[in-house]
């Protein structure tokens, strides 16, 4: 579902 | 970081802000739901568990820790300090109603089956719902003071600036989150009839009344 591991948004 | 990402936090820190306003210079709660601020401080606290297991960037810690107190501040104004003021008999929408599935849910649908991971897709989605108990007592009680009202624009225009964040970065970064981005529209769509009453009552001077 998504293609990064870290959340970089708030 | 694009304009709209930063327009969208800002938005959502103005939001806050503008609420904390509202109970301290009103010494009242009314008209506040405290289940939609005990949710929005779920929200916080199991999104930004990572704070303690990844660094991103100064501005992204600051933000989350900002988020976190002020939604802590913010209940502690409504049922401590100013207690008397909370309207109980009109807030009464059931929480575990959105907590209950909206963990389901992200057991069921994730990006990957871990503890920190379950807990951020239950805070996307969780999020998502959270405003419901505050929009079912403005829907109870009929009304909203302005700045209540200011308040609920402010929130609902974050999400909205997400999106467009997030078709910015599908496009020039190639970036895209399926849960944040669905989760996101739902959120957006729900403030959709509030908008209407906002640009159409609010702004003309208007109180915001809902139609008997």
């Amino acid at each position: 579902f998504s293609d990064e591991d870290d959340h970089d948004e708030l | 970081m694009n304009i709209f990402r930063l327009a969208g936090d800002l938005s959502h820190l103005l939001a806050i802000i503008l609420l904390l306003i509202k109970i301290w210079k009103t010494r009242s709660c009314a008209g506040i739901s405290g289940k939609s601020q005990i949710l929005f401080a779920i929200v916080y606290v199991s999104r930004y568990l990572d704070l303690v297991t990844t660094f991103i960037s100064v501005y992204n810690t600051f933000m989350k820790l900002v988020f976190i107190s002020t939604s802590v501040a913010t209940i502690y104004l409504m049922y401590v300090k100013f207690k008397a003021t909370y309207d109980h008999n009109h807030d009464s929408f059931r929480i575990e109603f959105l907590l209950v599935p909206c963990f389901l849910l992200a057991l069921l649908i994730n990006n990957a089956f871990t503890p920190l991971e379950i807990l951020w897709t239950f805070s996307i989605y969780l999020e998502a719902v959270a405003i419901l108990p505050q929009l079912f007592l403005v829907s109870k009680t009929g009304e909203a003071e302005s700045i209540t009202s200011h308040y609920l624009f402010a929130l609902g225009s974050y999400r909205a600036l997400y999106l467009l964040n997030w078709i910015y970065r599908y496009y020039a970064e190639g970036h895209y989150d399926l849960i944040a981005i669905f989760a996101g529209a739902i959120q957006t769509i729900l403030y959709c009839d509030f908008f209407y009453l906002y640009i159409t009552k609010v702004l003309k001077g208007k109180k915001l009344q809902l139609p008997a």
